[in-house]
């Protein structure tokens, strides 16, 4: 038997909403530990990892490991029906072919219910090399948003460069160009509006914008995001979700291939 | 012009 309910069903509606467009059909790996996912886009070209914890759920049960294949677009489909105040609860027997969803609303006596059948996936999973990268940037994540959508109003792909003196992301295209340059926040009056900046070496690398536009529709998830760039490898953008007691219940993070000169 | 990599050549299969 498995159980998982959360209270802020809201989460679960913002996660689907977050990669249901980059990876059409997934399997969720659940374990007593809590439920995880990994997908590479058809292109292979990005990749997303969501984990969520145990702990992140009201109440959490998983008997034997089970991995539920399914569309995401069928599963975001449904979940958006759920309202945002809704409690979710997703149940499957041991033995699933289907789960079962149950939406709450917290002030009435009524309960929703769907069930979604289950696929069988030919799940190809790509091991993550461990990475001390040289940098790393945490910035606010509707900065981030903002970011990649100007400047893919301009081109195709952003050029981030990181140096002593800051981040720069730049682009160009037939109109023109266009570049955002971050230097790092002094205060930690707010730190969710903080931008903080560690380099061991300076990098410059190019990535395609349409990917990161993607990854920006994490960004009801988490107030911060950060982006993690080796020289030559993918660049990993990150979105940690928090409980209201702001601990770390999970995370979204999505892997993105650079683009090289031929 | 700079051409896309794929994750392919830097995740290995497991």
């Amino acid at each position: 038997m498995f159980e998982a309910r959360m209270v802020r069903g809201f989460i679960i509606k913002r996660i689907l909403e977050a990669i249901k467009d980059l990876v059409s059909e997934a399997s969720w790996d659940c374990s007593t530990s809590g439920m995880s996912l990994q997908a590479m886009d058809t292109s292979h070209v990005s990749l997303v990892s969501v984990s969520l914890k145990a702990d992140g759920f009201d109440k959490y049960r998983c008997d034997r490991n089970l991995t539920l294949g399914m569309n995401l677009a069928s599963l975001a489909q449904i979940v958006k029906a759920a309202g945002n105040d809704d409690v979710i609860t997703i149940k499957a027997p041991d033995d699933a072919d289907k789960i079962t969803l149950i939406f709450e609303p917290k002030s009435e006596t009524e309960t929703w219910e769907y069930e979604i059948k289950l696929m069988n996936l030919d799940s190809e999973y790509l091991g993550i090399p461990e990475t001390d990268y040289s940098v790393k940037i945490n910035l606010p994540s509707h900065k981030f948003q903002r970011i990649c959508r100007d400047l893919s109003q301009i081109g195709d792909s952003v050029t981030i460069s990181a140096a002593k003196d800051g981040v720069r992301f730049s682009t160009t295209g037939d109109l023109g160009s266009g570049n955002v340059k971050l230097n790092q926040t002094a205060s930690a009056d707010k730190p969710d509006e903080a931008v903080t900046i560690k380099i061991e070496e300076p990098i410059i690398l190019s990535f395609a914008l349409k990917y990161l536009n993607h990854f920006a529709r994490a960004t009801a998830l988490s107030p911060q995001v950060s982006l993690s760039l080796s020289k030559d490898v993918p660049l990993v953008v990150e979105y940690v979700i928090h409980d209201d007691d702001d601990d770390e219940i999970g995370y979204i993070r999505y892997y993105l291939a650079p683009k090289i000169e031929e | 012009d700079k051409k896309q990599m794929k994750l392919d050549k830097f995740f290995k299969k497991s």
